[in-house]
């Protein structure tokens, strides 16, 4: 049964730098 | 059986899923405080609450939907373009999605109506602080 890490179900939401 | 590469199957019912903590939880079983958790006991992430300030259809990729996002106590604008049977996790709410039935199709996850206003748990880098500058006296 394959197991997932928790990191996986939610967004990775990267402030873009505005520079 | 057909694989379905479009669909991530972490998010398929009673999909298996790991906390920081080493505790194992069913994908529908999860709630706000197992997000929050994990991020306190893993090193170098960070949740954020990222509100969702716009939905609409996507203008480049017909068939997705551009979330618009304030992210984080900074409120930075994030926009992604995702099919609208993405889930994402609400604040005290839990899973949520642009089309709940189009999620219970092809997940067999419950999931409320994702709406304007609405703050999903999302997940950046934990800043690293710089080591802290000395104070010269003058």
């Amino acid at each position: 049964v394959p197991v997932f890490p928790w990191h996986s179900l939610v967004p990775f939401l990267a402030p873009t730098q505005s520079d | 059986p057909v694989p379905a590469p479009c669909n991530p199957s972490h998010f398929m019912k009673g999909a298996i899923i790991q906390l920081a903590t080493g505790e194992l939880k069913r994908v529908e079983d999860l709630q706000t405080q197992d997000f929050v958790r994990s991020a306190e006991v893993s090193g170098g992430l960070k949740i954020d609450s990222s509100m969702v300030v716009d939905i609409r259809a996507s203008q480049q990729r017909p068939g997705l939907v551009s979330l618009h996002f304030n992210v984080g106590e900074q409120q930075s604008k994030v926009t992604i373009d995702v099919p609208p049977e993405h889930p994402f996790f609400v604040f005290g709410q839990g899973w949520s999605s642009c089309s709940p039935e189009r999620t219970a199709q092809l997940y067999g996850l419950a999931c409320h109506h994702l709406q304007v206003g609405d703050v999903c748990v999302s997940i950046t880098l934990q800043q690293q602080l710089q080591p802290q500058q000395q104070k010269q006296p003058q």
